[in-house]
């Protein structure tokens, strides 16, 4: 049975997409099967692959509202076993979506346990704010993994995303537990990094997961190749450390 | 009469925060009265002054919900002329803020045509997203800037943004106009940057500030200062490009 995580934080640019395109390749090179779910209107899931808008058929967002069935809106991408439902086919406005999660929050089950049962695991990219479709996305996950950078706002906006996830915990999704905060975009060099670094592991202990994410110009250039880091560049240090966190994970598991 | 500009873009961690914060700073250096709006949940205007959450008496969100009067909810900074009302004295949730807005979106008019007789220019730093919050910003406003990060991801969310503005424009407010898209984190060592600006460029034409604002570490590290990179490190890559760009505003406004 598949493993549910989201890929989770209000503050913005601090490597959500990147890691669920990059964390998902990953774990299909380590021979899982693997789905990408895009739950950000912004759609960039789908454009990190260079699916256009005429290449997709339908997404989460014509799967919930009844226009699609699931195995419709999933996506084969040019890695073997790795596969993503994109936010939607065309420029949606989203208000729709989040009025039907607002009355019901757990409007994903019943198509996500269906996909369940196909995937070894499942991510699924939220957008940068704390409202319906990050909620509705805690609601039916097993756990979440919450990118940070290594900047000093990183710090401050820490107390509502805790907040947040206790709430879902509380009155949704009593199982939902933290994989961990990931530390991305970080430059030993710059006493910035080192101090954020610092302050992190003290408030979060052991939640803060060993693999740290450097700032590495890679990991932005090859959206423009429309493949995952992993697949076009396996020695730059982003990949490896995308690589290496999949193996930090899959240990983790095993514990768990 | 004072300029109410709206800085935005649904794409995260673009620089929309920095450039409120250092904008604003230098526009007050060159003798001008200006008003730091947050309309950011994050409240991340009042962390770059150092407010903790103890020193906010209320916010915009009390505000708008008419348990403040407008002069409660302005707060003076350590630079002379430069004021800031923060998004909120508490951890609000701002469901409720959303729904009143989507039911009026006019809601801030009133407040803001007090405000606009006291200040030359109020800067209001929108969340990552395009929704009630946003769209009531841009409906208030004069005009609006446009930060943009100098990665693949941001060219291809262009279209979503456009439109946006173009609706409010047809359906809210006829007399919106762009005061410009600011090009930021801009490394001319990376071939990806100097890609995105050519794209930019030719796909925005005139609509590109001339100004660009380089990734420089100084703006990530004065957050934690407490002050703007204009008033800590006025000789920093970082603090002139936005001493330049206020410079560009103010000579862009006399010909406008
Ligand atoms: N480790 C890294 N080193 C350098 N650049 C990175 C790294 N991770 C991500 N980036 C780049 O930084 C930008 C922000 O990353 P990304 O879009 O993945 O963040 P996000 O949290 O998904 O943003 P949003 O809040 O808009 O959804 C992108 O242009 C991406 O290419
Ligand atoms: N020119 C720059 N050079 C280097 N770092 C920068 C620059 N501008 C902003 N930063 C840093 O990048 C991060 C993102 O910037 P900022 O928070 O201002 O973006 P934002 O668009 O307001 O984000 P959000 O979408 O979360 O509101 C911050 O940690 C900030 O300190
Ligand atoms: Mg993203
Ligand atoms: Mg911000």
């Amino acid at each position: 049975m598949g493993e549910i995580i989201s890929i989770v934080s209000h503050k913005g640019g601090v490597g959500k997409t990147t890691t669920t395109v990059n964390l998902g390749a990953s774990l299909t090179l380590a021979g899982y099967r693997v789905l990408l779910v895009d739950l950000d209107p912004q759609g960039q899931v789908a454009t990190s692959f260079h699916f256009g808008q005429y290449d997709l058929k339908c997404g989460i967002f014509e799967l919930l509202a009844e226009q699609a069935a699931p195995e419709d809106a999933v996506h084969a991408t040019s890695l073997e076993g790795l596969e993503l439902i994109p936010f939607s086919a065309g420029l949606q406005d989203e208000s729709p979506l989040r009025e039907a999660l607002g009355k019901d929050a757990h409007i994903f089950n019943t198509p996500f346990s269906k996909l369940k049962s196909a995937y070894d695991f499942i991510l699924i990219d939220c957008p940068p704010s704390i409202g319906e479709l990050t909620y509705a996305s805690l609601t039916v996950s097993n756990s979440i993994i919450v990118p940070i950078q290594c900047e000093y706002y990183a710090l401050n906006s820490l107390g509502r995303l805790l907040k947040f996830v206790r709430d879902v915990k509380k009155n949704m999704n009593p199982n939902l537990k933290y994989r961990g905060f990931l530390v991305t975009m970080v430059d030993l060099r710059s006493n910035l990094s080192r101090l954020v670094m610092n302050r992190l592991r003290y408030t979060l202990g052991r939640l803060v997961l060993d693999t740290a994410i450097p700032r590495n110009i890679r990991l932005a250039e090859v959206p423009l190749y429309g493949k995952p880091a992993v697949l076009i560049d396996k020695n730059s240090k982003g990949a490896k450390s995308y690589i290496e966190l999949a193996q930090e994970l899959l240990n983790q598991h095993g514990t768990s």
